[in-house]
């Protein structure tokens, strides 16, 4: 419903828009990870580095209902929309591309708002796990929220027993953005 | 003149979060 924005703003301004929006998308990833069930028991250190590795993660995942990928356009999280030459002009180009076919794909998938929070759940601690001090009560929370995000898909739909396989699909494909993306510039006006 | 900050998405989101773990200390 938001106007197609972008022809009168300079490519500085969208770039501006673009970055400041990962501030608070970046806090409220934080506020979901202190709500995982068993993240907190996690020493404060393996909780940062997990955050660390893995926020631009969940980002990706979250920000796939901003993509829609019929009409080719973006929105941001302060709701303006613009569409993908505008914004391949600013040189994401390659990040776009990347986000609209991950999007697309995990879109497919149709998961419920539940699904898709129990899904981002399980990409944080799943992340990188250098720097972790304590792997064992890492592994044991994925292993917990993996059985748990297996079992609410597999009672909520029987008959499809590739979901949860397809779903565990996306974790290299969430990597693989992470690795080509997350040294992408982002630039802050200091007035 | 107005400058501009830049840094990488990975540091930037690093920032944050150092600092709501340093604030919630």
């Amino acid at each position: 419903a938001w106007p197609v924005s972008g022809a009168e703003r300079s490519s500085q301004e969208i770039w501006e828009s673009f970055s400041q929006c990962f501030t608070p998308a970046v806090k409220e990833v934080v506020e979901f990870a202190k709500g995982i069930p068993g993240f907190q028991e996690l020493s404060q250190h393996d909780q940062v580095m997990l955050l660390k590795s893995g926020t631009f993660q969940v980002l990706m995942v979250r920000f796939c209902t901003l993509f829609n990928a019929d009409e080719r356009t973006v929105t941001f999280l302060n709701g303006q929309t613009y569409p993908l030459p505008t914004l391949r002009a600013l040189g994401m180009g390659s990040l776009l591309d990347a986000m609209f076919d991950f999007s697309e794909k995990l879109g497919s998938l149709g998961l419920e708002p539940d699904e898709m929070a129990l899904f981002m759940a399980v990409v944080l601690v799943s992340a990188d796990r250098s720097g972790i001090s304590d792997m064992r009560a890492v592994e044991q929370l994925q292993e917990g929220l993996s059985r748990a995000l297996r079992s609410l898909i597999t009672c909520r739909r029987p008959d499809d027993t590739s979901l949860f396989s397809k779903l565990l699909l996306r974790l290299p494909d969430l990597r693989t953005l992470n690795n080509l993306h997350s040294d992408k510039l982002l630039a802050f006006r200091i007035d | 003149p107005k400058t501009h900050r830049i840094m990488t998405l990975a540091d930037h989101i690093s920032h944050i979060i150092t600092q709501d773990f340093a604030r919630n200390q």
